[in-house]
């Protein structure tokens, strides 16, 4: 529910609501991740590597919804909706643009919701390694949230064996989002 | 005048979980 501010407000104003949405976004996932069946078996430190590493590529599957690849907009949860062009003024046009086109792809797929939240358990799993200390029991929990993925959608579509490779394909698109664009800049007034 | 602070989108979510993990300890 992201208030991005209308024409009246300087950029430097609609840039710091802007900023303002990650906060609770964040602070989904980190709850999201402690309701996956076994995350919160991983030692504290993994639990807080993982989250770090994988919280961005979570969050960009979760900003999908919010983006409509044929018209070009992003529709943010109060409603207010917004040109990909209108958005270019907060300087994350690159990053807009390759979300545009991950939704697209995502999208294209048909997940339903249920799907989709196993899909994002297997994403943060799957985030960089570098930091974890206890791998096997992370590549174990991995595995496990994989196969669950996998036994729902093809029980839901016995006869489609396209669909879960393609959906694998998504995590290395999702690994370049993140190298390309967590490192965009976010601006917090101090008062 | 207003002071800001700037930092990366990464660092954001990495300061808002320590602050949760601190939190619930």
């Amino acid at each position: 529910s992201c208030p991005v501010a209308p024409a009246s407000r300087s950029s430097q104003e609609v840039w710091e609501s802007f900023s303002q949405c990650f906060t609770p976004a964040v602070k989904e996932v980190v709850e999201f991740a402690k309701s996956i069946p076994g995350f919160q078996t991983l030692s504290q430190h993994d639990q807080v590597m993982l989250l770090k590493s994988g919280t961005f590529q979570v969050l960009m599957v979760r900003f999908c919804s919010l983006f409509d690849p044929k018209e070009r907009t992003v529709t943010f949860l109060n409603g207010q909706t917004y040109s990909l062009a209108s958005l270019r003024a907060l300087g994350m046009g690159s990053l807009l643009d390759a979300m545009f086109e991950f939704s697209e792809k995502l999208g294209s797929l048909g997940l339903e919701p249920d799907e989709m939240a196993l899909f994002m358990a297997v994403v943060l799993v799957s985030a960089d390694r570098s930091g974890i200390v206890e791998v096997g029991a992370v590549e174990q929990l991995q595995e496990n949230l994989i196969k669950a993925l996998r036994s729902l959608i093809t029980s839901r579509r016995p006869d489609d064996s396209t669909l879960f490779p393609k959906l694998l394909l998504r995590l290395p698109d999702l690994r370049t989002l993140n190298n390309h664009h967590s490192d965009k800049l976010l601006a917090f007034r101090i008062d | 005048p207003k002071t800001h602070r700037v930092m990366t989108l990464a660092d954001h979510i990495s300061h808002i979980i320590t602050q949760d993990f601190a939190r619930n300890q």
